[in-house]
């Protein structure tokens, strides 16, 4: 499902060019779950971002489910962010003035569910936020505002779950909790990308790509 | 060095109070280097705000090197805050228009050091960014933003360091240059209270306090 062909990826600062992906290569079959790893500062963040299409590789390929991302119009792109993949991401990105059940309803509203309300409350549950619903980020422990950040991504059931270190501030068993949720949406067809520097999170992949270098370690 | 006696801090969110610690007690002497643990959500990051003198419990007493936090004036309070305790935040608090560098000389300017700018290049080299000084937070991965929130907490050598989840973001190697930086800092004297989910971070600690049901489990 979805296929990266020598993918590069600079940043510029300046005059100074920073070159982070060196021509990553890989292919991720549908229904697959599995772990992206690598040293901090290796490019996973960056990678993940190109994967989710919030960000444009300098050169390369990005077929996804059989369709060229960089031929995709703006609406086809709006598309595929919104109902086609979850993305969960490192620093959660959460709207400060909203509850958690409404940030995990965002995601439904936008995609034109009903009862959105209901799905949003489940997925905070399944996470064990269920009696933290009304409270803000702010008022929210930093493994809280992780799980909501999770919450909001699988509560549209995506195709295509993009988790960029989910379980880096919570406890093993909480941690558990949030990879059974995993296990059973790539049980029911979902596929499944996760960076991790956790072995025990790794150990739910049945695979591990690990990143070094900028690109893709043999 | 620290005396923690039936320490009790609830939330009041509009009619409803929300209890968070239920009479933490605790002691901890100086130079010790301990971990506390509990699942997420259990008061840790409260308890270390209290710890850090930047919160106040609603009942109880803290008594550090002898003397009532309650007592002291908000001058002695701040002198605590910039002189005698680097804290590493859990959400890494950086400010984002400065670079790296400018951020981990901060508290060295407020403390009146010297060669600012040197201590500050030392300590990021510690924690392995001496090749991102000029980057600001939004340049940088998760984890170098983490090792910069490290690198800013130590660069005064404190005498009591707290760090809420200093691994969290890390792969395991750099997460132990990391705690090599604190092992070296505790064997100069510095009193080092770390919460992590970790257990190899744990395992650089003497002594685990775990926090349940808002106390220290027996
Ligand atoms: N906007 C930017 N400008 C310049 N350099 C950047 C920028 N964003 C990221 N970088 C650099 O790109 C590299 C890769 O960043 P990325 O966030 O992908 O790493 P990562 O593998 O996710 O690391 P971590 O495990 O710490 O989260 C890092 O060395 C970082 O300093
Ligand atoms: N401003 C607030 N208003 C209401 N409740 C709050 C507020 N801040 C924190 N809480 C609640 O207090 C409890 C303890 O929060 P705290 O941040 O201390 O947990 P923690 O042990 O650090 O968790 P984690 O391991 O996830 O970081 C949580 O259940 C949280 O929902
Ligand atoms: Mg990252
Ligand atoms: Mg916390």
């Amino acid at each position: 499902v979805v296929t990266l062909k020598n993918i590069w990826k600079s940043y510029l600062m300046g005059t100074v060019k920073l070159t982070v992906l060196k021509g990553v290569s890989l292919e991720i079959t549908r229904g697959e779950m599995v772990a992206i790893v690598g040293k901090s500062g290796s490019g996973k963040s960056t990678l993940m971002n190109i994967l989710g299409c919030l960000d444009v590789p300098d050169s390369g390929e990005y077929i996804l489910d059989g369709r060229d991302v960089a031929k995709l119009s703006d609406d086809q792109l709006a598309e595929v962010r919104n109902r086609k993949i979850g993305f969960v991401f490192q620093n959660f990105n959460l709207l400060p003035r909203m509850s958690a059940l409404e940030n995990v309803e965002v995601p439904l509203l936008y995609a034109g569910y009903h009862q959105a309300q209901e799905r949003a409350f489940h997925a905070l549950e399944k996470v064990g936020l269920a009696d933290r619903v009304k409270h803000e980020p702010g008022q929210l422990s930093g493994g809280q505002r992780q799980r909501v950040a999770i919450a909001r991504a699988l509560v549209t059931s995506p195709e295509m779950i993009l988790a960029d270190e989910p379980t880096g501030n919570l406890d093993t068993r909480t941690g558990i909790e949030v990879m059974e949720f995993f296990k059973m949406l790539n049980k029911e067809g979902a596929t499944i990308i996760v960076v991790t520097h956790d072995t025990e999170t790794a150990e739910y992949c049945s695979r591990i790509i690990k990143i070094e270098d900028g690109a893709v370690a043999l």
